[in-house]
Protein backbone atom coordinates (compact mmCIF):
# COMPACT_ATOMS: atom_id res chain seq x y z
CA UNK A 1 0.00 0.00 0.00
CA UNK A 2 2.71 2.64 0.99
CA UNK A 3 4.41 2.00 -1.88
CA UNK A 4 1.24 2.25 -4.00
CA UNK A 5 0.33 5.65 -2.12
CA UNK A 6 3.71 7.60 -3.21
CA UNK A 7 3.07 6.76 -6.79
CA UNK A 8 -0.22 8.32 -6.69
CA UNK A 9 0.73 11.05 -5.10
CA UNK A 10 3.98 11.26 -7.40
CA UNK A 11 1.28 11.23 -10.78
CA UNK A 12 -0.66 13.46 -8.74
CA UNK A 13 -3.64 11.46 -7.39
CA UNK A 14 -5.54 12.79 -4.76
CA UNK B 1 -20.03 16.27 -32.37
CA UNK B 2 -16.39 14.09 -31.98
CA UNK B 3 -15.17 12.53 -35.16
CA UNK B 4 -11.97 11.18 -35.58
CA UNK B 5 -10.85 9.08 -38.50
CA UNK B 6 -7.62 6.90 -39.18
CA UNK B 7 -6.71 5.55 -42.78
CA UNK B 8 -5.50 2.43 -41.63
CA UNK B 9 -6.99 0.81 -38.14
CA UNK B 10 -3.50 -0.92 -37.33
CA UNK B 11 -2.16 2.34 -35.95
CA UNK B 12 -5.42 2.05 -33.00
CA UNK B 13 -5.13 -1.32 -32.62
CA UNK B 14 -1.12 -1.08 -31.57
CA UNK B 15 -2.22 1.93 -29.00
CA UNK B 16 -4.80 -0.41 -27.72
CA UNK B 17 -2.51 -3.63 -27.19
CA UNK B 18 0.03 -1.28 -25.79
CA UNK B 19 -2.13 -0.39 -22.57
CA UNK B 20 -5.04 -3.00 -22.71
CA UNK B 21 -2.78 -5.30 -20.42
CA UNK B 22 -1.95 -3.04 -18.02
CA UNK B 23 -5.42 -0.81 -17.66
CA UNK B 24 -9.21 -2.45 -17.32
CA UNK B 25 -10.71 0.70 -18.39
CA UNK B 26 -9.84 4.43 -19.15
CA UNK B 27 -10.90 7.74 -20.00
CA UNK B 28 -10.64 9.23 -23.72
CA UNK B 29 -10.56 12.85 -23.08
CA UNK B 30 -11.09 14.61 -26.41
CA UNK B 31 -10.33 18.07 -27.39
CA UNK B 32 -9.55 20.48 -30.15
CA UNK B 33 -5.97 18.68 -29.86
CA UNK B 34 -6.64 15.31 -29.91
CA UNK B 35 -7.17 12.77 -27.16
CA UNK B 36 -5.24 12.43 -23.87
CA UNK B 37 -5.61 8.91 -21.74
CA UNK B 38 -3.56 9.20 -18.36
CA UNK B 39 -4.71 6.32 -16.14
CA UNK B 40 -2.89 4.22 -13.01
CA UNK B 41 -2.84 0.62 -14.21
CA UNK B 42 -4.67 -1.77 -12.24
CA UNK B 43 -2.45 -2.55 -9.29
CA UNK B 44 -1.73 1.27 -9.17
CA UNK B 45 2.29 0.92 -9.93
CA UNK B 46 2.39 2.51 -13.09
CA UNK B 47 1.10 5.64 -14.79
CA UNK B 48 -0.21 5.03 -18.21
CA UNK B 49 0.35 8.43 -20.34
CA UNK B 50 -1.27 8.41 -23.90
CA UNK B 51 -1.36 11.33 -26.40
CA UNK B 52 -3.29 10.82 -29.81
CA UNK B 53 -2.26 14.66 -31.58
CA UNK B 54 -5.05 15.59 -33.91
CA UNK B 55 -2.68 15.82 -36.46
CA UNK B 56 -1.75 12.50 -36.53
CA UNK B 57 -5.05 11.46 -37.75
CA UNK B 58 -6.48 11.67 -40.90
CA UNK B 59 -9.34 13.69 -39.66
CA UNK B 60 -10.06 15.01 -36.68
CA UNK B 61 -12.81 17.10 -35.20
CA UNK B 62 -13.78 17.69 -32.07
CA UNK B 63 -16.90 20.61 -31.52
CA UNK B 64 -16.74 20.17 -27.69
CA UNK B 65 -14.34 18.61 -25.22
CA UNK B 66 -15.54 15.28 -24.70
CA UNK B 67 -14.82 12.10 -21.93
CA UNK B 68 -14.99 8.90 -22.95
CA UNK B 69 -14.72 5.89 -20.53
CA UNK B 70 -13.70 2.89 -22.22
CA UNK B 71 -13.87 -1.01 -21.26
CA UNK B 72 -10.54 -1.45 -23.02
CA UNK B 73 -11.68 -5.70 -22.92
CA UNK B 74 -15.03 -4.86 -25.04
CA UNK B 75 -12.90 -1.60 -27.53
CA UNK B 76 -10.24 -4.97 -28.08
CA UNK B 77 -13.59 -6.98 -29.07
CA UNK B 78 -14.07 -4.68 -31.82
CA UNK B 79 -10.75 -3.55 -33.05
CA UNK B 80 -10.47 -7.40 -33.59
CA UNK B 81 -12.89 -7.00 -36.70
CA UNK B 82 -11.17 -4.66 -38.70
CA UNK B 83 -8.83 -5.42 -40.55
CA UNK B 84 -5.11 -3.74 -40.59
CA UNK B 85 -5.68 -1.49 -43.57
CA UNK B 86 -9.39 -0.82 -43.02
CA UNK B 87 -10.33 2.91 -42.31
CA UNK B 88 -11.40 3.55 -39.21
CA UNK B 89 -13.71 6.46 -38.27
CA UNK B 90 -14.61 6.87 -34.13
CA UNK B 91 -17.62 9.16 -33.70
CA UNK B 92 -20.01 10.30 -31.10
CA UNK B 93 -22.29 13.10 -30.47
CA UNK B 94 -21.71 15.77 -27.59
CA UNK B 95 -23.20 13.98 -24.15
CA UNK B 96 -23.50 10.61 -25.99
CA UNK B 97 -23.31 7.53 -23.90
CA UNK B 98 -21.80 5.54 -26.50
CA UNK B 99 -19.14 5.76 -29.16
CA UNK B 100 -19.19 4.15 -32.88
CA UNK B 101 -16.22 2.48 -34.68
CA UNK B 102 -16.53 2.72 -38.34
CA UNK B 103 -14.66 -0.04 -40.05
CA UNK B 104 -14.23 0.82 -44.25
CA UNK B 105 -12.52 -2.01 -46.18
CA UNK B 106 -10.07 -0.07 -48.98
CA UNK B 107 -12.34 -0.96 -51.81
CA UNK B 108 -15.06 0.61 -49.86
CA UNK B 109 -17.22 -2.75 -50.30
CA UNK B 110 -17.60 -3.68 -46.96
CA UNK B 111 -18.29 -1.25 -44.53
CA UNK B 112 -19.25 -1.97 -40.39
CA UNK B 113 -20.01 -0.25 -37.54
CA UNK B 114 -20.06 -1.14 -33.78
CA UNK B 115 -21.67 0.78 -31.19
CA UNK B 116 -19.74 0.52 -27.82
CA UNK B 117 -21.41 1.93 -24.34
CA UNK B 118 -19.64 4.60 -22.43
CA UNK B 119 -18.23 3.98 -18.62
CA UNK B 120 -18.47 7.03 -15.84
CA UNK B 121 -15.16 6.85 -14.61
CA UNK B 122 -13.47 8.19 -11.75
CA UNK B 123 -11.79 11.47 -12.97
CA UNK B 124 -8.41 12.02 -11.82
CA UNK B 125 -6.08 14.42 -13.35
CA UNK B 126 -2.73 12.60 -13.61
CA UNK B 127 0.43 12.91 -15.40
CA UNK B 128 4.38 12.88 -15.35
CA UNK B 129 5.61 15.31 -13.76
CA UNK B 130 8.49 17.14 -15.24
CA UNK B 131 12.00 15.74 -14.34
CA UNK B 132 15.65 16.22 -14.57
CA UNK B 133 16.87 12.68 -15.41
CA UNK B 134 20.16 11.55 -14.29
CA UNK B 135 20.15 9.44 -17.33
CA UNK B 136 18.10 8.68 -20.84
CA UNK B 137 18.77 6.12 -22.89
CA UNK B 138 17.56 6.21 -26.55
CA UNK B 139 17.94 2.53 -27.77
CA UNK B 140 16.14 0.54 -30.44
CA UNK B 141 12.64 -0.41 -29.03
CA UNK B 142 12.80 -4.40 -30.36
CA UNK B 143 15.98 -4.60 -28.68
CA UNK B 144 15.26 -3.12 -25.60
CA UNK B 145 11.55 -5.73 -25.54
CA UNK B 146 14.14 -8.48 -26.42
CA UNK B 147 16.04 -7.94 -22.99
CA UNK B 148 13.25 -7.87 -20.75
CA UNK B 149 11.59 -10.99 -22.43
CA UNK B 150 15.09 -12.40 -22.28
CA UNK B 151 16.33 -11.49 -18.64
CA UNK B 152 12.92 -12.38 -17.00
CA UNK B 153 13.82 -15.95 -17.55
CA UNK B 154 16.36 -15.20 -14.51
CA UNK B 155 14.64 -13.33 -12.45
CA UNK B 156 11.95 -11.13 -11.13
CA UNK B 157 13.87 -8.01 -11.51
CA UNK B 158 16.21 -6.47 -13.61
CA UNK B 159 18.78 -4.04 -12.71
CA UNK B 160 19.64 -1.25 -15.49
CA UNK B 161 22.84 0.31 -14.57
CA UNK B 162 23.92 3.37 -16.64
CA UNK B 163 27.03 5.11 -17.52
CA UNK B 164 28.08 7.21 -19.91
CA UNK B 165 29.79 4.24 -21.87
CA UNK B 166 26.92 1.47 -21.70
CA UNK B 167 23.98 0.55 -20.01
CA UNK B 168 24.34 -2.71 -18.15
CA UNK B 169 20.64 -4.99 -17.82
CA UNK B 170 21.47 -7.77 -15.21
CA UNK B 171 19.17 -10.31 -13.44
CA UNK B 172 19.87 -13.23 -11.27
CA UNK B 173 17.86 -16.31 -9.79
CA UNK B 174 18.00 -19.68 -9.01
CA UNK B 175 18.83 -20.60 -12.46
CA UNK B 176 22.08 -18.54 -12.35
CA UNK B 177 22.57 -15.18 -13.55
CA UNK B 178 22.35 -12.89 -17.02
CA UNK B 179 24.31 -9.65 -17.69
CA UNK B 180 23.10 -7.70 -20.90
CA UNK B 181 25.38 -4.93 -21.84
CA UNK B 182 24.89 -2.16 -24.81
CA UNK B 183 27.68 0.20 -25.60
CA UNK B 184 26.86 3.37 -26.80
CA UNK B 185 26.59 3.83 -30.36
CA UNK B 186 30.20 5.51 -31.87
CA UNK B 187 28.53 6.61 -35.13
CA UNK B 188 25.12 7.41 -36.06
CA UNK B 189 24.48 5.91 -39.33
CA UNK B 190 21.13 4.47 -38.94
CA UNK B 191 19.46 6.71 -36.39
CA UNK B 192 17.10 3.85 -35.66
CA UNK B 193 20.08 1.27 -34.24
CA UNK B 194 21.91 3.62 -32.28
CA UNK B 195 22.15 3.38 -28.74
CA UNK B 196 22.48 7.13 -27.08
CA UNK B 197 23.09 8.31 -23.64
CA UNK B 198 22.46 11.31 -21.78
CA UNK B 199 24.15 10.80 -18.43
CA UNK B 200 24.16 13.47 -15.62
CA UNK B 201 24.81 11.17 -13.00
CA UNK B 202 25.33 7.18 -13.52
CA UNK B 203 22.48 5.23 -11.59
CA UNK B 204 21.67 2.13 -11.04
CA UNK B 205 18.25 0.78 -10.59
CA UNK B 206 15.65 -1.98 -10.28
CA UNK B 207 12.77 -2.67 -11.80
CA UNK B 208 10.01 -5.44 -11.68
CA UNK B 209 10.09 -7.50 -14.95
CA UNK B 210 6.46 -7.64 -15.40
CA UNK B 211 5.88 -4.43 -15.42
CA UNK B 212 8.74 -3.85 -18.37
CA UNK B 213 7.38 -6.83 -19.95
CA UNK B 214 3.90 -4.71 -19.97
CA UNK B 215 5.59 -1.45 -21.04
CA UNK B 216 7.53 -3.29 -23.75
CA UNK B 217 3.92 -4.23 -25.56
CA UNK B 218 3.87 -0.91 -27.10
CA UNK B 219 7.25 -2.14 -28.91
CA UNK B 220 5.55 -2.32 -32.39
CA UNK B 221 4.42 1.81 -32.01
CA UNK B 222 8.05 3.21 -32.82
CA UNK B 223 11.66 2.05 -33.37
CA UNK B 224 13.18 3.75 -30.81
CA UNK B 225 12.62 3.57 -26.60
CA UNK B 226 13.53 6.53 -24.37
CA UNK B 227 14.13 5.22 -20.65
CA UNK B 228 14.27 8.17 -18.60
CA UNK B 229 15.82 7.29 -14.91
CA UNK B 230 17.00 8.71 -11.61
CA UNK B 231 17.36 7.77 -8.38
CA UNK B 232 13.99 7.46 -6.36
CA UNK B 233 11.50 8.37 -9.02
CA UNK B 234 10.03 5.78 -11.80
CA UNK B 235 11.27 4.78 -15.00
Amino acid sequence: GTIQNWLAGYFGAE
Amino acid sequence: MFEARLNASNVLKKVLDAIKDLLNEATFDCSDSGIQLQAMDNSHVSLVSLSLRSDGFDKYRCDRNLSMGMNLANMAKIMKCANNDDTLTMKAQDNADTVTFMFESQNQEKVSDYEMKLMNLDQEHLGIPETDYACVVRMPAMEFARICRDLSQFGESVVISCTKEGVKFSASGDAGSANIKLAQTSTIDKEDESVIIEMQEPVTLTFACRYLNSFTKATPLCNQVQLSMSADVPL
